[in-house]
């Protein structure tokens, strides 16, 4: 039943964590169950959704940090957030050193695979999805999710450098697929921060769409400051202005998801 | 004679790349000679500058992850650029697995420090400057710019996001000087994208002084298209097109930190 969806891209500031919670937010409007998990040390996604990140005040308080370095339980590290039908796993401070903590061990590539599969027995009625909102790096953390993920989500920015890193990211999943996770499917490239008053949107968008054909969602995210005022306000932009231009393509990015999922 | 500024912020897409070739270009139209190290595996700073990342076609082809794994001089890796003044060590798509390379390996965060230190004591006429551009994240590869580098300049993207990691980076700066280097210091914090258009960007701005004051650099770098659209022509902006309203304030920021190294 969980479909359970990587959000990478290595290039930094394209929009990784603004696809995380308004489309885990966008889905919850459509009466999907979403666990968002903040893969990332920076820990932008729970901030932007009004939480606080992982503290270690005492053993009993289960983070990030100790399901991937500890192999704790995941469950005790899950938290409600002011979105209906949306929980979170939040980051944690500690988890800068996550990666060097478990760079030797066995099954470092397959311990959030590994913790979020447990979980997800454990339970009467799972969540229809489980995001990953990754750091800007194709490091164990990233692999991690990799392995953890049935697809991946890409969000590209409509500018030169975005670009670039593209054809790198797409090898770097090819790698994953054939290492750590065989049934890895690619849901979509999603062009985001696209301003129709800049030739170089255009360039973008159509270089990309000539490249990887219908791999580009059908849906597209504008630049709109609305997007980028909500987080202040710990909210998604469709809870903060659900009708602006910024909320309603992430409504039509959940759809496009959900019909190519099936779940529609 | 030469001052090493690393360009360090963990926040992605906030404009490191983009103000280490513009700052690089216009300090070098002002007389001063800049050597430019692509320290980011994406290496956005080579292709920004119309050049190749390295490649290890044979033996002889000295790249920066030689230089950093095996402790290869660093002379074999510098390239002249189109600019007059502006040379480059490139990035190596090989750089992505440096730091597992390194891990625990001995002077594993002072790698770059002495290649570097040996390559400009055997110079008869050293650079003015040496740029360092760093990828976003605080791991190993960051943390070997901040122990070669006699200053930091921050790059602030003025939203939301890139605020909240502020605190953060400064405190992994202040252990870097305890650990690693006690003679770093901050130039500054450079506000970026800024646009006067939307509220959001003066609420970041005004907050930042207020917490930092002086430390915040009096240029500020305005959101402008053709800042984005040069790295597809292979060119800093104070090339692509020196009189827009994107290369003066580069211009104006290389003119201020010359003020505040006693270099005018
Ligand atoms: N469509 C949009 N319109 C306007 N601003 C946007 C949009 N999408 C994202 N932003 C803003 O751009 C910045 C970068 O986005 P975000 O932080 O989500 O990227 P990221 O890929 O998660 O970054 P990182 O690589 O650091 O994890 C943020 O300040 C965000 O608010
Ligand atoms: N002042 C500006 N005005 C308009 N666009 C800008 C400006 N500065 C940077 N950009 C664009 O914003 C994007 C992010 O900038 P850049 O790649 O330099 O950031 P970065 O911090 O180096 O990213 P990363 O974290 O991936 O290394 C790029 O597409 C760049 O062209
Ligand atoms: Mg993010
Ligand atoms: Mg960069």
């Amino acid at each position: 039943k969980t479909r359970t969806i990587a959000i990478v891209n290595q290039k930094g500031g394209v929009g990784k964590t603004t696809t995380s919670i308004n489309l885990a937010a966008a889905l919850a409007a459509q009466g999907q169950s979403v666990l968002l998990i903040d893969l990332d040390p920076q820990g932008n996604a729970t901030t932007g959704l009004g939480q606080r990140k992982g503290r270690r005040h005492g053993a009993t308080d289960i983070t990030l940090y100790d399901v991937i370095v500890d192999e704790a339980g995941l469950a005790a590290a899950v938290v409600d957030t002011d979105v209906a039908g949306l929980t979170l796993v939040a980051s944690d401070m500690d988890m800068s050193g996550a990666e060097l903590a478990i760079g030797n061990s066995p099954g470092r590539t397959t311990r959030l695979k590994s913790a979020l599969s447990d979980y997800l027995a454990s339970l009467q009625d799972p969540p229809d999805y489980v995001l990953i909102d990754c750091p800007p790096a194709l490091g164990l953390l990233t692999v991690n999710a990799l392995s953890a993920a049935r697809s991946v989500l890409v969000p590209l920015q409509c500018e030169f450098y975005a670009l670039e890193g593209l054809s790198q990211l797409l090898k770097t999943i090819e790698v994953a697929k054939a290492s750590v996770n065989p049934d890895l499917v690619i849901d979509g490239v999603m062009l985001t921060m696209y301003d129709r008053r800049n030739r170089l949107s255009d360039q973008v968008a159509a270089d990309v769409r000539k490249h990887l054909g219908r791999a580009v969602l059908e849906t597209i995210i504008p630049r709109n400051v609305r997007i980028a005022e909500a987080p202040s306000f710990g909210k998604p932009v469709t809870q903060y202005d659900p009708k602006c231009k910024g909320a309603l393509p992430y409504m039509a990015l959940a759809k496009e998801l959900l019909l190519r999922h099936g779940k529609n």
